[in-house]
């Protein structure tokens, strides 16, 4: 998380949540997709993380 | 023999009725979270744009990430118009299955997830329900691996050559944790 900026998480999903159209599962796979891209520096390491989704959605879920 | 020719046919798209009442949650502990506040201000201007009414706690203590749930459940089953769907964010430190609430008490999730399910909350029977968990699983950190193999890659510093350990995986269980499979 980042003093001022938050976490890359919850600013990657607002981000693609409010930005691009389509079903949350697609929406959830961009944001994976964009975390797994993104290097965090820890202690001057480069760490990697990305979000794990389970659904049982039985069908497709729009929210814009 | 005449090989029978199969022609697939595309799925049948069906989508949840998302014309009723949008309703959201945000329970947060921003003690010792540093950067909090930000993540509260984007997921607000998020649920403003989807149109969810939220409703933000901040610094709940581990009870209270629980009756803060139920109250939420009884304003869903009470709500005067239909409620299409439901969206809870959990922002606190944890560990794998557990929230710490700002009195350093542990919360279990699984408890917290009852609250909206099928059978606890009537107004959201087959109705869509998002949770958000922002908070560690556990102690390990993850430096990657790294992709491309023996191909020659262009490095960049905005291309990192490197994704997580665990990625590009799809898990399907026969039912849901602690369930009997048929």
């Amino acid at each position: 998380r980042h003093d001022v900026d938050g976490s890359t998480f919850i600013q990657t999903l607002t981000d693609v949540f409010c930005n691009r159209k389509g079903p949350i599962l697609q929406l959830l796979t961009e944001v994976t997709r964009r975390m797994a891209k993104a290097e965090l520096v820890q202690e001057g390491t480069a760490r990697k993380v990305n979000p794990e989704i389970e659904s049982t959605l039985r069908k497709q879920l729009y929210l814009q | 023999m005449e090989e029978e020719m199969i022609h697939p046919r595309p799925l049948q798209e069906e989508a949840y009725d998302m014309s009723g009442a949008r309703l959201a949650l945000t329970l947060c502990v921003m003690k010792a979270r540093e950067g909090s506040e930000a993540d509260i201000s984007a997921l607000e201007h998020m649920f403003k744009q989807l149109r969810f009414e939220n409703t933000t706690k901040r610094d709940p203590t581990a009870q209270q990430f629980q009756e803060e749930l139920k109250n939420f459940q009884d304003v869903i089953d009470n709500w005067k118009e239909p409620v299409s769907c439901a969206f809870v964010v959990l922002m606190a430190h944890g560990e794998e299955g557990l929230l710490k609430g700002e009195d350093g008490e542990m919360v279990k999730l699984d408890d917290l997830f009852e609250t909206l399910n099928n059978k606890n909350c009537r107004a959201l029977r087959g109705k869509p329900k998002i949770y958000i968990v922002q908070a560690c699983r556990g102690e390990h950190r993850d430096l990657g691996e790294t992709i491309g193999g023996d191909e020659m890659v262009m490095v960049t510093k905005d291309e990192p050559q490197t994704i997580p350990t665990y990625t590009d995986t799809v898990h399907v269980y026969s039912t849901v944790e602690g369930h009997l499979a048929y």
